[in-house]
């Protein structure tokens, strides 16, 4: 049987509501190191990779593999369903048909149990390697957020450019354009505001924004948000959830026509 | 700037 329990289900929460715009729905992929999904959104130009280890759960039992069929706003319609204090206990059975989430109120006087049908999903699994990228950028997820917030409402497309001091992220549209820069500020005094840059080569590639604003999401999860970029390859856009794992999507580049 | 490429066009199928 599958048994994993998160004090902090609000985590749980959180990537779900980050995902279930991009991804219709996903296989959640159970083994004993740990809790995982891979899915693409339907015109496959993203990818959303979540991560959480084992030992990131208070408990955690996985007899064997099992890969278990959800739809991501069926599972949003349950989870929502979860108070912010509550810890969630996911159980299924091998070879079962459900899973069942479990909420606990935090002074564990309210109990609830949600049944959800799993589904057979075909998936198509891409095998990312491990690469090395020109340039790494950690900044303020807030930050990130709101610059493409704010350059999705001039422009279509982002051209994030890193150069070892900055990174710039600029658009053009109808009305006008828009640049934003952020310089490498790698603050002791307030580590939640620092922006570290390291990087190879410098580089520049431009994306689709609407794919960024939907990753972005995601902000609630992690303080900070890291980009990996390398010419010519998708941008990593990875939310780091501490002490439990990792939530990433990958981009696919716009390209000259 | 144009066209949107496709993820396969970078990763394989695992």
């Amino acid at each position: 049987m599958f048994e994993a329990r998160l004090q902090q289900g609000a985590l749980l929460k959180k990537v779900v509501e980050a995902i279930k715009d991009l991804i219709e729905d996903a296989n959640f992929d159970c083994n004993n190191s740990g809790f995982s999904l891979q899915a693409m959104d339907s015109s496959h130009v993203s990818l959303v990779a979540l991560s959480l280890r084992a030992d990131g759960f208070e408990h955690y039992r996985c007899d064997r593999n099992v890969s278990m069929g959800m739809k991501l706003a069926n599972l949003s319609k349950i989870l929502k369903c979860a108070g912010n204090d509550d810890a969630i206990t996911m159980k299924s059975e091998d070879n079962g048909d459900t899973i069942t989430f479990m909420f606990e109120s935090q002074n564990q006087e309210r109990l609830s149990e949600f049944d959800l049908k799993l589904m057979d999903i075909d998936s198509e699994h891409l095998g990312i390697p491990e690469a090395e990228y020109d340039a790494t950028v950690k900044l303020p997820s807030s930050e990130f957020q709101r610059i493409v917030k704010d350059l999705a409402s001039i422009g279509d497309t982002v051209e994030i450019s890193v150069t070892k001091d900055a990174v710039k992220f600029g658009t053009n549209g109808d009305i006008g354009s828009a640049n934003v820069m952020c310089r490498q500020n790698k603050s002791v005094d307030k580590p939640e505001e620092s922006t570290e840059i390291d990087i190879t080569e410098p580089v520049a590639l431009t994306f689709a924004l609407r794919y960024l604003n939907s990753f972005a999401k995601a902000t609630p999860l992690s303080s900070h948000v890291v980009l990996k970029l390398s010419k010519d390859l998708p941008i990593v856009v990875e939310y780091h959830i501490e002490n439990v794992g990792r939530l990433s999507f990958f981009l696919a580049p716009k390209v000259e026509e | 700037y144009g066209a949107q490429a496709s993820l396969e066009a970078y990763y394989q199928q695992a």
